[in-house]
């Protein structure tokens, strides 16, 4: 038997309208802690990583192990029929489930919707992450973060990070010139202003930003996010969830010149 | 010219 409440269910919708355009099937693996799910794009450049903690339910069971496979499709078309303050319920009986319920109730309980979502069997290839203890960290206003990445996406494809210990440096270049913006570290009490810069060693690498436009798809999650880097390493993009978990990803550098 | 590396470059299959 596996049941897990949410009582903000909108959390759920929004953590799969973050994922939707990067992934297309993942797997849900259910346990006693909470819910994972691990899942590269198409290209193998990124992966996304979620991962909510059972206390963080309303109401919490899972007798045995579990491996949900869905199609992000089929489940945003479900989540379409949640209201924004509905309460969420996942919910199957069977060990080896065909299918997994979804109940959305409303804030009154006068409206219960039940829906039921077929699953599918996913070779499940796991990649291992290795908990890395990343030289550069940057902590900052989620919509700042991501407004820079689409205000240089339009100058170039790629944009190079670059950390010292006052500040974070994103250029770009493109064939209509090039272009650069510095972010300080701020400790103002407006979280929109604020930078928080923890740089043990400065790293210079070069993303994708298309990817990091997807990734900033996740903003509604969290009003901050954090940049992790080490050198020769995947940046991490971090979302936490409040009181419930986070979401994870990874994106692979480019070779720069 | 930059070019894109895979992310299993990074991560192992387990």
């Amino acid at each position: 038997m596996f049941e897990a409440k949410l009582q903000q269910g909108v959390i759920f919708k929004k953590i799969v309208d973050a994922i939707k355009d990067l992934v297309k099937s993942v797997n849900i693996d259910a346990s006693t802690s909470g819910l994972s799910m691990q899942a590269m794009d198409s290209a193998h450049v990124a992966l996304v990583s979620l991962k909510l903690n059972e206390n963080g339910f309303k109401d919490y069971r899972c007798d045995r192990p579990i491996t949900l496979g869905l199609s992000i499709e089929n489940l945003s078309k479900i989540l379409k029929c949640a209201g924004n303050d509905d309460t969420i319920t996942l919910q199957t009986d069977e060990e080896e489930p065909s299918s997994l319920k979804f109940f959305f109730e409303n804030q009154q309980a006068s409206k219960i919707s039940e829906f039921s979502l077929n699953l599918m069997s996913l070779d499940s290839e796991s990649l291992g992450i290795p908990d890395t203890d990343y030289s550069s960290v940057i902590q900052m206003s989620s919509a700042e973060f991501s407004r820079i990445c689409k205000e240089l996406s339009s100058i170039s494809e790629t944009v190079e990070i670059e950390t010292s210990k006052e500040s974070v440096k994103f250029s770009v270049q493109g064939d209509i010139g090039a272009g650069s913006i510095t972010v300080k570290n701020n400790q103002s009490d407006k979280d929109v202003d604020r930078v928080d810069l923890q740089i043990d060693q400065p790293v210079k690498l070069t993303f994708a930003l298309r990817y990091l436009n997807m990734f900033n798809k996740a903003v509604s999650l969290s009003s901050t996010v954090s940049l992790n880097m080490s050198e020769e390493n995947p940046l991490m993009v971090e979302y936490k969830i409040d009181d419930l978990g986070s979401l994870r990803f990874y994106l692979a550098p480019k070779i720069s010149d | 010219q930059t070019d894109q590396r895979d992310i299993h470059l990074f991560f192992s299959i387990l």
